[in-house]
């Protein structure tokens, strides 16, 4: 099964 | 101090429907630039980014940036009390723990203001680069959220995939299978009914469609939604607020483990 990623995992920190 | 009159007030209200089931309390930051929003959903999945330019505004005075923390839920509340024509006045002080609504009628005949309490809210703020996208389409709202609406009653999670052909949405459930395919389509005659396929690379990514389904809500915004993939990053859903700014949201593809 596919695997949910968190969102901010994609995204720094600003 | 912030002082900001929208006269086509109810776009307000348009985009706090369209976010208010996923994301529960916000800061709404503004600056001379306007008025943005960025939050996450509660799952951490999928991220909300709203701009209106200080342009939009008939008239705009922010003395320094501030942000004001809110119930969305509330927000929504007070904002269904504004007639659907009315002009939509907002005040606040710059250390005051409130926001001032104010609707005036387009006749100039009914005035009404509420004031809401703002709240402090902890939020983590994410830079979002500028990506090269793979494939964009453009294709109107309604549309979209046809087919969100379709394949959610089939599966609960969709593959989108772009290719010369178009950008196909398959999912499978108990029921079956099902496959939505749009395809460039130029030369509607209504500018509306119109849909514009910018493929650079073939790219095929998995969402959870509760997700997308819940970005259609802010269908009555805009005409046109534009999704833009790109290989293993967030789709980016993108609703123009007229010629006044944007809402995107933005989705975490689901990685095979």
């Amino acid at each position: 099964p596919a695997g949910q990623r968190s969102i901010s995992s994609f995204f720094s920190q600003s | 101090m912030l002082e900001a009159r929208l006269v086509q007030g109810s776009m307000l209200r348009k985009v706090v429907d369209a976010v208010k089931d996923l994301v529960s309390d916000a800061n709404i930051d503004v600056s001379s630039s306007g008025f943005s929003l960025q939050a996450m959903d509660t799952s951490h999945v999928s991220l909300i980014a709203m701009h209106l330019r200080a342009d939009a505004f008939e008239h705009f005075r922010c003395d320094r940036p501030m942000s004001m923390g809110m119930s969305l839920a509330n927000l929504a509340k007070v904002l269904k009390c504004a007639g659907s024509d009315d002009i939509v006045t907002l005040k606040a002080n710059d250390d005051g723990d409130t926001v001032t609504f104010m609707f005036e009628s387009p006749k100039e005949d009914r005035v009404s203001d509420f004031e809401l309490k703002l709240m402090d809210i902890d939020s983590e703020h994410l830079g979002i680069p500028d990506t090269d996208y793979c494939a964009t389409v453009t294709m109107p709202a309604g549309e979209y959220a046809r087919i969100c609406k379709d394949l959610s009653s089939i599966g609960d999670t969709v593959v989108i995939s772009a290719t010369k052909d178009g950008v196909k949405f398959t999912t499978s459930g108990d029921v079956g299978t099902a496959n939505v395919t749009v395809r460039q389509n130029t030369t509607a005659d209504k500018k509306e009914d119109q849909t514009i396929i910018d493929l650079k690379e073939p790219v095929a990514l998995t969402f959870a469609l509760r997700y997308l389904t819940s970005f259609a809500k802010a269908t009555p915004l805009a005409t046109h939604v534009t999704l833009s993939m790109t290989r293993e990053l967030p789709v980016m859903v993108e609703y123009a607020i007229q010629d006044m700014g944007h809402l995107r949201f933005y989705l975490a593809p689901k990685i095979e483990d």
